[in-house]
């Protein structure tokens, strides 16, 4: 484990604790995507299938369960607890297109054609694009809470931070997953307008509003 | 195979 990859893992959790705080602090899921939440969630219980069968480690284990255990919540919170019309109204990305695509994406370009490595490849594509719904609602709003910009800031972190650690492992041990990077490069590309407005604004102490 | 890796990661 090097500095990159267990830094990137933090940013991620934080990323879900600062999402179920506001979540709960404000008794509000105004500004949140839902098909963004729901896609994650299919993004963990696709990629992490193999915890039932596959050991790599007890970190590995423990956080695969918490990735997938609290996305579940998430939605739950969303869908039951908070549910209101007006979110709902502005999240409109047709989300049907980034499934269908990592689908056919994941069966051209598997490693391998078994269940689980499909799937696997299946996450990847599709956790490069999740985020999707979540930038166009924000778009549609033009501005959006604090805690919101974190939440996002810290879950585009995460896979930036994995790219350094993809760097540091093709050089200390020779691995390389092409799609994990191929597919981490994207997503972190998709996140670059965001982190440029997040950069001028949110960290200077000002209000998250696009121009 | 370069592409044959371990799943080891989040």
């Amino acid at each position: 484990m090097n500095v990159f990859r267990i830094a990137g893992d933090i940013s991620h959790l934080a990323s879900i604790f600062i999402l179920i705080h506001q979540i709960t602090i404000t008794k509000s899921v105004q500004g949140i995507s839902f098909k963004t939440q729901l896609l994650y969630s299919i993004v963990f219980i696709t990629r992490y299938l193999d915890v039932t069968f596959r050991w790599v480690s007890l970190y590995i284990f423990a956080m695969k369960l918490f990735f997938i255990a609290s996305s579940l919540y998430i939605i739950f919170l969303m869908r039951n607890r908070f549910r209101t019309s007006e979110v709902t109204k502005l999240d409109t990305f047709p989300i049907v297109y980034l499934l269908a695509g990592s689908g056919v994406l994941a069966l051209i370009f598997t490693y391998d054609y078994s269940i689980t490595e499909v799937l696997w490849a299946f996450s990847l594509f599709l956790e490069s694009v999740a985020i999707l719904p979540q930038l166009f609602m924000l778009q549609r709003t033009g501005q959006a809470k604090t805690l919101t910009t974190h939440y996002i800031f810290a879950l585009g972190l995460y896979r930036a931070l994995y790219i350094p650690n993809w760097f540091y492992r093709y050089f200390a041990e020779g691995r390389f997953d092409t799609l994990a990077v191929f597919t981490g490069i994207v997503q972190t590309l998709i996140y670059s307008d965001f982190f440029w407005v997040y950069y001028n604004r949110v960290m200077k102490g000002l209000n998250f509003e696009l121009p | 195979d370069a592409n044959n890796v371990i799943h080891d990661e989040l």
